[in-house]
């Protein structure tokens, strides 16, 4: 089962044509790994983005370098994950 | 550890799909003259697509299709048709809407449109969107089933990586989760609404994605989903959008109900479920109800509406 460690989830929201040309090129780092959850719509709309481990630091420098702010939706996808394991489980031997 | 009844099902949890399966059989069971299960086809593994069909009787009767769970990531939404099939079996005699639009119309409701995505979400990659289709020359697996239907298909807002989340597959209805639904539409010929369900961005949507060109009923399509908004937003004050697709989120190609209406569907319509900034497809399963009930509100709008407006 693949787990998801450290992945974060980041909300950016462009708020100019270049940062949401920038944001569209992302889609193209496919090195990354991005995995996008809401894909970049227009300006104004949020973006959210699965980030691996590894490609939180670059894609963070990558964001900052580019003056393109964004906020983390989630922390950490994989404590997410393992509660909502918990609470199936809880439900299925009630 | 399956409930032996509808009655003790947890209905404010995530299940597996064989609890689901579980489920339908057991509606099935204890509503003999109401509900039944149809197997439309089988998956690109080999699982069964069962579609609960809701009757009172009579021949090809004229149908309100509802889907949840082509998205096999977006769990809300199958747990939402879970709860939509016991709520129209609690209150299809006494809830007005229900029971006027049963005494002359069925519903249809496909729980788990995408069961080898589902499985997989369940037993590898809860992250898991697509189907479980494989491409030669390719490492990558699965399609969007919602890129691979027949309506501007390998368009604009459709990828042809299979790489990609958003590859729209080989041809149109590659995937046997699509072409099964497309056959039992074309077969049955009197399907009168068509909702497919979503998650998560708070929408409700009407065709075209394919196409900036408006639809022709855009005025009636756009005043039931401000009706249906209103009626979803009371209940616990979620906000939503709405609109065609291709202006209220983006150019999407081979989309499900640009073909629906284009088979002459007119009542086409797609929700995004919540949540907007919190969760997305994590959202906390003490949010399954409300998420189903709000959404059953908009519901009973576009069914109203259909029955009040037959074509």
């Amino acid at each position: 089962t693949e787990t998801f460690v450290g992945h974060q989830v980041l909300r950016i929201i462009p708020t100019s044509d270049e940062e949401l040309q920038k944001v569209q090129e992302l889609q193209d780092l496919e090195d990354l790994q991005l995995d996008f959850w809401l894909e970049p719509r227009g300006l104004g709309l949020p973006v959210d983005v699965r980030v691996p481990f590894p490609s939180l630091q670059p894609l963070k420098v990558h964001l900052e370098a580019n003056g393109i702010s964004y906020s983390i939706m989630i922390e950490d996808v994989q404590e997410l994950l393992e509660q909502e394991q918990t609470e199936m489980l809880r439900s299925s031997r009630r | 550890g399956l409930p032996l009844s509808t009655s003790t099902f947890d209905y404010s949890s995530y299940h597996t799909l064989d609890e689901i399966y579980n489920f339908m059989d057991l509606l099935v069971a204890e509503n003999p003259n109401l509900v039944s299960k149809l197997e439309i086809g089988r998956s690109t593994e080999n699982r069964p697509l069962y579609v609960l069909k809701f009757s009172k009787g009579g021949s090809n009767r004229p149908a309100f299709w509802i889907d949840t769970g082509i998205h096999s990531r977006e769990w809300v939404t199958q747990a939402s048709g879970v709860w939509f099939a016991k709520k129209i079996v609690q209150d299809h005699e006494n809830d007005q809407v229900l029971a006027s639009l049963l005494d002359t119309m069925d519903i249809f409701l496909e729980i788990v449109t995408n069961p080898d995505g589902f499985a997989f979400t369940h037993t590898k990659n809860r992250m898991w969107r697509k189907t479980r289709s494989k491409h030669s020359g390719s490492i990558c697996v699965g399609v969007d089933p919602n890129r691979n239907w027949d309506a501007g298909f390998g368009g604009s807002g459709a990828s042809s990586n299979p790489c990609s989340e958003t590859y729209h597959g080989p041809y149109a209805n590659s995937e046997p989760e699509v072409k099964a639904i497309v056959d039992f539409v074309k077969s049955h010929g009197n399907i009168k609404a068509f909702v497919s369900i979503h998650s998560y961005s708070q929408l409700l949507l009407y065709p075209y994605g394919y196409t900036r060109t408006p639809v022709p009923d855009q005025k009636e399509l756009h005043e039931i989903s401000e009706k249906a908004v209103a009626a979803l937003t009371s209940l616990y004050g979620t906000q939503y959008k709405y609109g065609s697709i291709i202006t209220t989120i983006y150019q999407a190609s081979g989309g499900t109900i640009d073909w629906t209406y284009d088979q002459g569907i007119k009542y086409s319509f797609t929700f995004e479920l919540r949540d907007t900034g919190r969760y997305g497809f994590l959202l906390p399963a003490k949010q399954i109800i409300p998420a189903a009930e709000e959404t059953w509100l908009a519901l009973q709008v576009i069914m109203q509406h259909t029955l009040d407006n037959p074509y």
